[in-house]
């Protein structure tokens, strides 16, 4: 995972 | 950001404000479970740290910040200012049954090993379940008052477009999450009772009580 990719949700 | 995680956000932004302003103008907290609240509290507190180690956007860090400080408001109200019109003998659920497994959980099944990732698992985990308070006082009360059950519709519906924006990721962008769709999942299975209620009765003018 991404940081980005998930944290980008809330 | 698609269409469908804009509505959930909005729709979970008006359950908040929705249970806030019902406890403000009623001057009451009668009906809302204080340990569904304690844990979405907690599930805000644990994954929103990320708020001190990366930007996102105005939008992520304005929604976190917004999310973090309404449930400490809403935890405050229920349990010292309007503290007298909560009703306790109903909120009876165990707490630990839900975070100790939960954390369990959080520390086996993780994308990354690492304290923030961890927290992060525990409370996506956490607010899949974090709900089970609140239906079980509903539950023994046989009943919720409408804008009660307005609210609850709201903060399901939240999950359940996370699920459609989940679906539009995959296809478009190529991003899929596993840990965050099997709980979203679960999640939105949990009010699925609820929702067929609230569309059977709530929507066609009845109160919400539960068959007996």
């Amino acid at each position: 995972r991404g940081d980005k990719d998930s944290k980008d949700e809330l | 950001m698609n269409i469908f995680r804009l509505i959930g956000d909005m729709s979970h932004l008006l359950a908040i404000v929705l249970l806030l302003l019902k406890m403000w103008k009623t001057r009451s907290c009668a009906g809302i479970s204080g340990k569904s609240q304690i844990l979405f509290a907690l599930v805000f507190a644990t994954r929103y740290l990320d708020l001190f180690t990366a930007f996102i956007s105005a939008y992520n860090s304005t929604m976190k910040l917004f999310f973090i400080s309404t449930s400490l408001v809403t935890v405050y109200l229920m349990y010292f200012k309007f503290r007298a019109t909560y009703d306790a003998n109903h909120d009876t659920f165990r707490l630990e049954f839900l975070v100790v497994p939960v954390g369990g959980l959080a520390f086996l099944v993780n994308h990354n090993f690492s304290p923030l990732e961890i927290l992060w698992t525990f409370s996506i985990y956490l607010e899949s379940v974090a709900i089970l308070p609140q239906l079980f006082m509903m539950s023994k009360t046989g009943e919720a008052e409408t804008i009660t059950s307005h609210y609850l519709f709201a903060l399901g519906s939240y999950r359940a477009l996370y699920i459609l924006n989940w679906v539009f990721r995959y296809y478009f962008e190529g991003f899929f999450d596993l840990i965050a769709v099997v709980a979203g999942c679960v999640q939105t299975i949990l009010y699925c009772d609820f929702f067929y209620l609230y569309i059977t009765k709530v929507l066609k003018g009845k109160k919400l009580s539960l068959p007996a």
